[in-house]
């Protein structure tokens, strides 16, 4: 079974926002 | 034929061909006859002149045929021929051929250094302590371990009046030194200058107030100096450069005018001589073409059993090492092309989420991953997992 690429905008980075990647 | 390489294109020792290093030379000679003409010399007049060029022309239509000093009236006195060679040579033999009876002192230099310093490489002489401070010559050579400049015998006069000095270089060293495995004899036979020195001449007597009784002039012609030009075993011949400066053709990676020195990025080992078993080539560092520049590292040099040497520097193409043989951090070893492809390192491409690093296994690529994040990059979720809010847990365990 191959499973998705994980989606980025999925992600909530409201308490993570200094490990959010830059795009 | 190539004489540095053999027929399998190995490199192999090679050397110039022995030749008249003063051939075309410009003398420099202290006392020339003609300033002001005399009767019998006059510089200004080609067909009556003496000049020092005679003493290394290669013959021809002029009548003069022989230098002639100055008409001199002190002896000793010393009249000085300079012949600078362009560059070091390795002599075999010097010799000058008098056209007048020759004197009964002369010295013969060497200067290693284009005229800074001068060594004497022997002297000729009936009166060897009177005019150099020496003994005469042992029949059987130095008695020294190492060559030395001795006092032979002046030069002997010859039946149609003139006389000939010859020196050979093995005169002055002992036999058995051998010139690939014997440093000092390197150092011997080396010279980028040789100066003749006319102390006494022949006519006068030989007496401690030395006053002469008549002026006299000293004559020579086809003063040789037969040598190889100096390459170290690197070259078989020398060229001109474009200054008009005679330089080798060096080869096996070397370079300088006497090859003395490896090429730059030819340094995996240190320069040396070659010699008849061995061509001792500089050899080139091993960057596996990612890299222009290397260093040599002496340590390195004899961890590997005097192998190898050469440190490359900057390796480029995102590759590292000593050898640019393995990938810099965040990139890793492409299978699908060859180490020296510029293409060779891939980067790591590691999921900003997915991963937990940058860095990937630099043979396999493969990025550390999260708990339940697979994939080379750490893009998916394994099987058995889903794809969640949270950047920190990104895959969680489907329910």
């Amino acid at each position: 079974e191959v499973m998705p690429t994980l989606d980025m905008a999925l992600f909530d980075w409201t308490d993570y926002e200094d490990l959010k990647p830059e795009v | 034929a190539d004489p540095c390489h053999d027929e399998g294109g190995a490199p192999r020792g090679c050397v110039p061909g022995l030749v008249n290093a003063a051939l075309g030379r410009e003398v420099l000679a202290s006392s020339t006859c003609g300033r002001p003409a005399t009767r019998a010399c006059d510089a200004s007049d080609p067909r009556r002149a003496h000049p020092a060029a005679l003493l290394t022309s290669a013959g021809g239509t002029a009548s003069p045929v022989c230098w002639r000093s100055d008409s001199l009236t002190q002896a000793p006195l010393n009249v000085t021929l300079t012949v600078p060679l362009g560059k070091a040579f390795e002599l075999v033999f010097v010799s000058l051929r008098f056209c007048s009876t020759p004197p009964t002192s002369v010295a013969l230099l060497k200067s290693q250094d284009h005229g800074r310093s001068w060594v004497p490489l022997g002297f000729f002489s009936s009166r060897c302590g009177l005019d150099y401070g020496r003994l005469p010559a042992p029949t059987n050579g130095p008695a020294g371990p190492g060559p030395e400049a001795l006092c032979f015998p002046e030069p002997q006069a010859q039946p149609d009046g003139g006389g000939l000095l010859a020196f050979s270089v093995q005169d002055g060293s002992p036999p058995g030194l051998d010139l690939d495995s014997s440093p000092v004899l390197q150092d011997w036979v080396t010279a980028t200058d040789i100066r003749v020195v006319l102390t006494r001449p022949a006519m006068l007597g030989y007496t401690r107030d030395s006053a002469a009784m008549a002026p006299y002039a000293y004559s020579a012609t086809e003063l040789q100096v037969g040598g190889r030009c100096k390459c170290n075993g690197h070259a078989s011949q020398c060229l001109q450069d474009t200054q008009g400066h005679l330089i080798c053709d060096c080869r096996h990676g070397t370079e300088g005018a006497d090859c003395s020195r490896c090429k730059p990025f030819y340094c995996d080992r240190p320069w040396q001589r070659a010699t008849a078993w061995e061509a001792h080539a500089c050899l080139a560092c091993d960057c596996n073409g990612h890299a222009r520049r290397c260093r040599f590292n002496m340590e390195l040099y004899r961890l590997s059993g005097r192998h190898s040497g050469g440190v490359c520097l900057n390796c480029r193409h995102n590759t590292a090492g000593r050898h640019c043989h393995y990938c810099r951090e965040g990139f890793y070893r492409d299978p699908g092309h060859a180490l020296s492809d510029r293409r060779a390192c891939r980067a790591c491409d590691c999921h900003p989420v997915g991963a937990a690093g940058k860095t990937c296994n630099q043979t396999t690529g493969q990025c550390p991953c999260k708990d339940g994040v697979t994939g080379l990059t750490c893009n998916r979720c394994a099987p058995g997992f889903q794809q969640s809010r949270s950047p920190v847990a990104p895959c969680v365990k489907t329910p």
